[in-house]
């Protein structure tokens, strides 16, 4: 399984439409404070099913929807996608039909989020057996959110086990 | 369960120590479980030995010895279990420049072992120089975020 | 007792207010006491309205943001009291460039209106720069902390 | 009250003399991570009279020590002093005799610490009636520490008036 793109609709600050092209070796994401990179990167926990609000800076899961600007309205659903080549055949049972797979995450006010793998419903659950086979996940050491390693630096020895045991 | 979790802990300390010794160019550093205040509730302590320094926990450590020990730390737990991507939100900001380099020595030996995808957010341009491409996010307009592709000798002006 | 403390935290927000929006070029925000959950023990709440964007408490802006916000907040208690000196460690770490040079702006002013002698210790190239001089600390006998004196120049190779 | 200079002899890292002049306007201070700079900032906060050794990333007061490295043995005592000019007359009774006040912190080891000023040994809360009357001092707001920032930013409001209320 290789990770090939992110794509979001209305998650946060990306009201328009943005894809972020996932390559070989090192990628940066750079830009000035405050301008969304962050954002970014908790779409991708995002759309992996991480539930907690407060790990996406949140007090309620709506609150990822584009809340609007001064030039623009705000939104009314938010959509993340993970485009995931599966060439190798190497994805866990359930999801290993096709050597594409496009997992998504789409959220709707007053609705709550719902998940969808190559276009037919998925449960939150069934997803975690994907990722977890792939050693991702929003909790994993695979997503290191800003902050950590202070967090990880900082924390009592029992705490710190926390921070990092969802990672093992 | 208690031994799976030991053999884990077994397998992150040992990437642990060799992660330390490698970034810091020597010296020693190892993971213990201890007792928390509740003794079904153990916790982890890191005990570093910097090169030429006193033995001591991560909390005596300065700014950018604390953060170059937890880079040890995550990527211990990371070639534990590789994945296929790895996303990294300004881990670099303490660093100084020569250890920003090891970082990124460290993400490029990563890449070979395990053809891992990496996502590095940054400000520090020598990171932005070791990556093998850049994308940047703006907001001319304000409050709309809009990715972007980028040069490296845009990424100065990006990145302000 | 409660009556200074009161009229300190009208200077303090007063202040904050007005760095806030000097910092940011814009937008807004304010302090708040709030209840804590003992009622003897205010808290002090920090809301803010970066120009552009929404209303929220400080934990949800970004990293950038909430340090540029800290840093409003730490000079609205200097200017209350101003001293001789001020002391800063590493506070420019999370900021961008444009926010770099507005830190080092701020920080020119209040030496035009107070005299203060700042001691600023950084990584950031840019605000070495807005420096009227560098000291170095080197370690080249490990363990063995020694100061040095560093033209700009030197200074990328000192800080690394 | 102007401050003057910084002279530190065997505090942690600086076991030979260190001197460090505080001029007009804005000096840096650069170097690479562990080389001392963190423990130069401590060292201020120390001679103004310091007293938890949490603040100064340490178990027991007298682990401020230069604790020896591979090449130099251990240190058997710190000292810091703290030169101000005070040719405008301004420091508080007591401390404003002289036009230059020389204020030292030692700690020698099983000992503990000792304050002098011009000299003359003071009281430790003497010496914060000095830095409180122009507004330094090892918690105001014109010492911030690594991480300071940090822990505005992310502590419960409750603390956060801590952290921010000695600096009032
Ligand atoms: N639902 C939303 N709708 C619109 N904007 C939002 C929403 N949620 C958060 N934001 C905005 O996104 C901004 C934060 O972006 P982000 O944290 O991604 O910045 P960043 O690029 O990581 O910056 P830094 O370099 O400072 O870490 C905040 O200013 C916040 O107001
Ligand atoms: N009593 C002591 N004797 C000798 N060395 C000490 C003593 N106490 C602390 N140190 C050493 O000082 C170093 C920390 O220095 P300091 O925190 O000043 O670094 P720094 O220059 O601020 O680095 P950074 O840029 O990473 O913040 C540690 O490596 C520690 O081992
Ligand atoms: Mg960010
Ligand atoms: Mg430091």
């Amino acid at each position: 399984m290789k990770f090939r793109a992110l794509k979001i609709r209305g998650f946060k600050g990306f009201c328009d439409p943005a894809d972020l092209p996932i390559r070989d070796g090192l990628s940066g994401i750079v830009g000035p404070n405050g301008c969304g990179k962050s954002n970014l990167v908790e779409a991708i926990g995002w759309v992996m099913g991480e539930n907690r609000p407060s790990a996406v800076r949140s007090d309620a899961m709506e609150d990822v929807i584009f809340s609007g600007s001064a030039t623009r309205p705000a939104g009314s659903s938010a959509e993340v996608q993970l485009i995931i080549d599966n060439s190798d055949r190497t994805a866990p049972p359930g999801f290993n039909d096709d050597t594409e797979l496009v997992i998504a995450r789409r959220i709707d006010r007053d609705l709550g989020s719902s998940f969808i793998a190559n276009g037919r419903d998925v449960r939150w659950r069934d997803l975690q057996l994907l990722f977890a086979d792939s050693a991702t996940g929003a909790r994993s050491s695979a997503l290191i959110s800003q902050g950590r390693t202070n967090d990880i630096i900082n924390s009592k020895p029992s705490a710190r086990k926390g921070i990092l045991e969802d990672a093992a | 369960g208690r031994e799976r979790m030991l053999t884990a802990f077994e397998t992150v300390n040992t990437n642990f120590k060799q992660l330390f010794s490698e970034l810091f160019n020597g010296g020693s550093a190892r993971l213990e479980l201890v007792e928390g205040d509740d003794p079904l509730d153990t916790g982890l302590e890191i005990l570093c030995h910097p090169p030429g320094k006193r033995f001591s926990t991560i909390s005596l450590l300065s700014g950018g010895e604390q953060t170059l020990t937890a880079v040890a730390l995550i990527f211990a737990f990371f070639m534990a279990n590789p994945a296929p991507i790895c996303v990294l939100d300004e881990v670099d900001a303490p660093l100084d420049d020569s250890n920003v380099m090891k970082f990124c020595s460290l993400m490029e030996k990563i890449v070979q072992r395990t053809g891992t995808r990496f996502l590095v957010i940054t400000h520090n341009p020598i990171t932005m120089s070791h990556m093998d491409r850049l994308y940047g996010v703006t907001m001319q307009e304000k409050g709309v975020s809009k990715m972007v592709s980028v040069d490296l000798t845009e990424a100065e002006k990006l990145a302000a």
